[in-house]
């Protein structure tokens, strides 16, 4: 770890579900839901 | 989501995956504890159900919507995921619901700004219609820790989220609790009728001061009062903003003797848990020696005016200010909290105030950490606050640090520091988990929407200069020193600096008369590090053993003598009765089973695809040898007609030429 005065667990950004995911590549259906067959055609 | 089908039932199996972090551990368990108490879902091991939750650190955070009963449903929480309304968030997914903003009517609500998003990403503000989505009749949430943030998929800098009134454009989003509509909602969808550890709150707005009585044995009564002449102004709950409201309970001891006491009791309790933590705020414009005690009356069998039993003496109570107060508590049998008020020695133009009662079956933070005049730090140099020193149940000394300072967001940090423990303890610290909340000072704790995070100490953590980050701060901190100039090593600060933003933090009740609490547990979580127990298969909750009407149903597990005394299942199969006959459950996985009578024979997808496929081929096999064998039969039969007509033909030609 850099050895700042304070250690940061976020990297100095507030991050919500969706940007850490889509970082990650994931294009789950709205950022975050693993979807079954029959709930994506209900959208 | 529309669909009983969907619906899990209201004690969920989990099962916490080897694979997810230790924070992570303990900020779900920390989850977990919030819909106990807000909603009537609760959790449990999982042991064997058919189907449960397996919770494990997968790439991002995700969850299906609903139960798919799919046996093993899987929920990941990934690297950044631990944060404890990320966890809420996710859970409600399981437990069927979509986001905000993707109901039917939300166009009433938002406006999506459709060429801000990011090109391809236009499906994620897709809506649901109301045949597939269920608003059960509550109104749009701004507030719902399901809705996107205003910021959710942009192109660029600009929202792709605008709400039609403006207020809220920087609520949407929140990722602190649950709001009050969440709670509606799932308490509709599981029909709740009460939360596992919540029991009492009460703010003395009704005249009825919540069912609690005024003891006989006291020389003085608690009167309900909205405000006393030598303070307090005004209540706790309120701060005197509502006129003809804002109401508290006050022991005037300015008119009774040293020594005198008065004595409120609670309504009759009856615990669930085993262990409660009781909140208040109390007030005291009389002797700095006023004093108040806090008993419990415990209601045994045979026992009607029940036990009295001192918790906890509360003395030098601050003069002129509503002070919080935290009692922990263990009572098993029915019981009532008891608040004695005494009048100690000295001047006493006022008395003691009694506000904002809250009892939860809960653990009570370790300690709190009032900071005053708070309004002016926000954004301000002299934003940078240190705690003062305090210690761990297992004797790690520490401090936090909070940092205002920054325009738009608040940082916290945790930080070891030297203490008198330092040579007993172990080091590098191993696996302590920091728990620091912000209060929302809402006077109901079922309404309180307080922002936390965690950190847990890896002992195998190091810097760059090859120290190990949580070693003992005499080898590895810097010094410091406390404003009474007494110097201590403190080691780095662990934490984040977007802990919540100004904006939020003005909102709310998280500052309340000018003072804002942190709340802070130091837990030793190294008992997580190990594999969650597997389970020893039970029948079902989802399963129905149509067992005999009124006869218990035994299991191999259970003490009953019955059916399945002497009947032994292989391969953990567990014995039920059926028809007064024992027969096995087998146990049976994602992709496997055990069958059979005693569940002495195994299956599994891959060898009924084999059996499938290879019957298949044997029938096609069988279906191309009968063919040739026709064609051949057929062609050497005709063959045979052909030779002997063309016998024939030539008799005839003879004879026509």
């Amino acid at each position: 770890l850099p050895t700042p005065e304070n250690f940061d667990v976020d990297g100095g950004i507030d991050q919500d579900i969706f940007d850490i995911n889509e970082d990650l590549g994931l294009d789950l259906f709205e950022g975050d839901i693993k979807l079954n067959g029959v709930q994506g055609r209900n959208s | 989501i529309i669909g009983e089908n969907y619906r899990w039932p209201h004690t969920i199996p989990y099962v916490l995956e080897d694979s997810l972090e230790m924070n992570a551990k303990g900020v779900i368990l920390n989850a977990f504890e919030r819909y106990r108490l807000k909603t009537c879902i609760d959790f449990k091991p999982w042991a064997g159900e058919t189907n449960y939750i397996s919770v494990f650190k997968g790439s991002g955070c995700w969850s299906s919507v609903g139960n798919m009963r799919a046996g093993k449903q899987e929920l990941s929480i990934g690297q950044n995921c631990d944060r404890i309304a990320t966890i809420q968030h996710e859970f409600l997914h399981a437990l069927g619901f979509w986001h905000e903003q993707s109901r039917s009517d939300r166009d009433d609500y938002v406006n999506i700004i459709w060429d801000r998003i990011q090109s391809g990403k236009e499906h994620n503000f897709n809506t649901y219609d109301d045949q597939a989505s269920d608003t059960l009749n509550v109104p749009y949430d701004y507030t719902s820790v399901m809705h996107y943030s205003k910021t959710a998929f942009r192109n660029g800098t600009e929202p792709t989220i605008v709400t039609r009134i403006p207020d809220f454009m920087d609520v949407i989003g929140q990722r602190m609790d649950f709001s009050d509509s969440d709670l509606l909602k799932l308490n509709r969808l599981y029909n709740c009728s009460s939360s596992l550890s919540f029991m009492d709150s009460c703010d003395f707005e009704l005249e009825n001061v919540c069912g609690m009585i005024q003891s006989s044995g006291d020389n003085a009564d608690w009167q309900r009062v909205s405000q006393v002449p030598g303070g307090p102004e005004n209540d706790h709950s309120n701060m005197g903003q509502c006129k003809g409201s804002g109401f508290f309970m006050h022991f005037n001891s300015s008119s009774v003797n040293v020594g005198a006491t008065a004595v409120l009791e609670s309504r009759k309790l009856y615990p669930k848990r085993g262990f409660q933590c009781l909140q208040f705020y109390l007030y005291n414009s009389g002797s700095e020696n006023n004093q108040l005690n806090i008993y419990i009356r415990e209601y045994s069998a045979g026992n009607e005016n029940g036990t009295l039993t001192l918790v906890e003496e509360i003395k030098g109570i601050p003069l002129g200010s509503w002070e919080l107060y935290y009692v922990t508590m263990k009572v098993t049998n029915k019981f009532r909290v008891v608040f004695e008020g005494v009048k100690g020695t000295g001047a006493s133009s006022g008395g003691l105030s009694i506000d904002d009662i809250n009892l939860s079956e809960t653990r009570c933070p370790h300690h709190i950490w009032r900071i005053r005049n708070f309004t002016q730090l926000i954004g301000s140099p002299d934003g940078t606050l240190y705690s003062p020193p305090f210690y761990s149940p297992k004797g790690y000394a520490f401090q936090i640090y909070l940092n205002l300072s920054h325009p738009e967001n608040a940082g916290i940090y945790f930080h070891l520091i030297s203490g008198a423990n330092d040579d007993q303890l172990q080091w590098p610290c191993p696996w302590q988990q920091a728990t620091m909340t912000l209060l929302d000072q809402n006077p109901d704790i079922r309404q309180q929407m307080s922002n936390q995070r965690s950190i847990t100490t890896d002992p195998f953590m190091t810097t760059d200069n090859g120290n190990y980050f949580w070693d003992r701060p005499s080898k590895v901190g810097q010094v410091a020193s406390f404003p009474n100039g007494t110097q201590f090593r403190r080691g780095r600060g662990y934490g984040t600096s977007a802990f919540i933003t100004h904006e939020r933090l003005k909102n709310r009740d998280f500052i309340k008369g000018n003072d804002v609490y942190i709340l802070l547990t130091v837990e030793d979580i190294s008992h997580l590090n190990s594999t969650q127990t597997q389970p020893v298969p039970t029948p079902d909750d989802n399963t129905h053993v149509n067992s005999t009407p009124g006869q218990p149903v035994p299991t191999s597990t259970s003490g009953i003598a019955g059916p399945c005394a002497n009947f032994k299942c292989e391969n953990d199969g567990v014995c039920a009765v059926r028809g007064g006959k024992a027969e096995c459950r087998c146990p049976s996985g994602e992709d496997w089973w055990y069958l059979g009578e005693r569940c002495e024979k195994k299956g599994s997808t891959r060898d009924t695809i084999i059996i499938a496929v290879s019957s298949t081929a044997a029938v096609f096999a069988l279906m191309l040898i009968v063919t040739l064998v026709s064609v051949y039969c057929t062609r050497k039969k005709y063959r045979k007609k052909a030779t002997s007509k063309t016998a024939d033909i030539s008799l005839e030609n003879q004879h026509a030429f």
